[in-house]
């Protein structure tokens, strides 16, 4: 699975998600990628989420939305509602996979709970960071 | 106003280090860099936020080390499915299409449905035509295929089980164990 997410300089977010899905799977088998709100959400009043792992646990959890909902009705941090998705529901529920996300505030966030994670990201004008974890 | 931002992510999965040679994970960060670094001009260029996302997922997919579009990892009979998802956060809309073939870039297909339907998702063979409709080619299912992800199928198959994106090591350096 690939995935984007950006903020512009209009202060609008966007998320993108596209992926093969997992090896072996049924034909026909879709998984959260597709599922909005699941492995894709953008939203400008709270963050821009592409999720990558095991789809089938965050379609149950809504993974996406449910980092927007966090900090939109609990006033959340995005540090702290992607923890709470990734790092205590995900697993809780038997998942393994990570997110990127960004708040419209510009703040990034790059949780996973899996063995690793390929990431980047890059502020405008300033030295990207990428990193294979 | 906040700074302009890109993040990527090219999957997830049993990624180890310790598996990957020098050379083979050169080969991700001068991927992910190349792709991060060209988001990161369109923002400078004052590009909107969902033709950058637009842009970085459409040159992930074609990448073949990673799973989606060229790289695609393979179903249980041995061929490609691809889904994808674009929002844009500004007006809550969203196009998204699944269980797709024939399409090179799933991405730029999620993006005409976003801009050019009625609808949030397509799947399958409608989808498929939905995009050709709309201008988008179709490919043969094989230009997504890689010996790497074929190799994993076969893992899989032996295990009984399905894998994420990154839980096989790449062919290269399988041959390492002792």
């Amino acid at each position: 699975t690939v995935g984007a997410v950006a903020l512009d300089s209009m202060g609008n977010l966007a998320a993108a998600t596209s992926t093969g899905g997992m090896t072996n799977k049924l034909p026909g088998r879709v998984g959260d990628t597709p599922i909005v709100g699941a492995g894709c959400y953008a939203n400008n009043a709270s963050v821009a989420v592409s999720c990558t792992g095991t789809g089938e646990v965050f379609m149950r959890m809504l993974a996406a939305y449910d980092i927007s909902a966090l900090m939109e009705y609990a006033g959340l941090s995005l540090q702290d509602a992607c923890e709470r998705v990734i790092l205590e529901k995900l697993p809780a529920l038997g998942g393994s996979g990570g997110l990127i996300a960004i708040d419209r505030e510009g703040n990034v966030a790059l949780p996973f709970n899996s063995e690793g994670m390929y990431r980047a990201f890059a502020f405008a004008g300033d030295a990207p960071n990428v990193g294979i974890y | 106003m906040s700074k302009a931002v890109i993040a990527i992510h090219g999957g997830a999965g049993a990624i180890s280090r310790g598996q990957l040679s020098p050379e083979r994970e050169q080969q991700y960060v001068a991927a992910l860099s190349a792709i991060v670094e060209k988001g990161q001009q369109m923002l400078e260029a004052d590009a909107s936020a969902l033709d950058v996302v637009t842009e970085a997922v459409r040159l992930l997919e074609e990448c073949p080390l990673f799973n989606a579009g060229i790289g695609s990892v393979f179903t249980a009979d041995e061929r490609h499915e691809m889904d994808a998802c674009i929002m844009d956060g500004n007006l809550l809309q969203a196009g998204a299409v699944a269980g797709v073939r024939h399409l090179r870039n799933p991405v730029l297909a999620a993006r005409l449905v976003l801009e050019r339907s009625a609808h949030v998702l397509l799947i399958g063979d409608g989808a498929e035509q939905f995009a050709v409709s709309q201008g988008m080619a179709q490919v043969e299912n094989s230009l997504f295929s890689t010996p790497e992800r074929h190799e994993q199928l076969l893992q899989a198959r032996e295990a009984g089980d399905t894998r994420l994106d990154h839980d096989a090591p790449p062919l290269d350096e399988r041959s390492k164990m002792g």
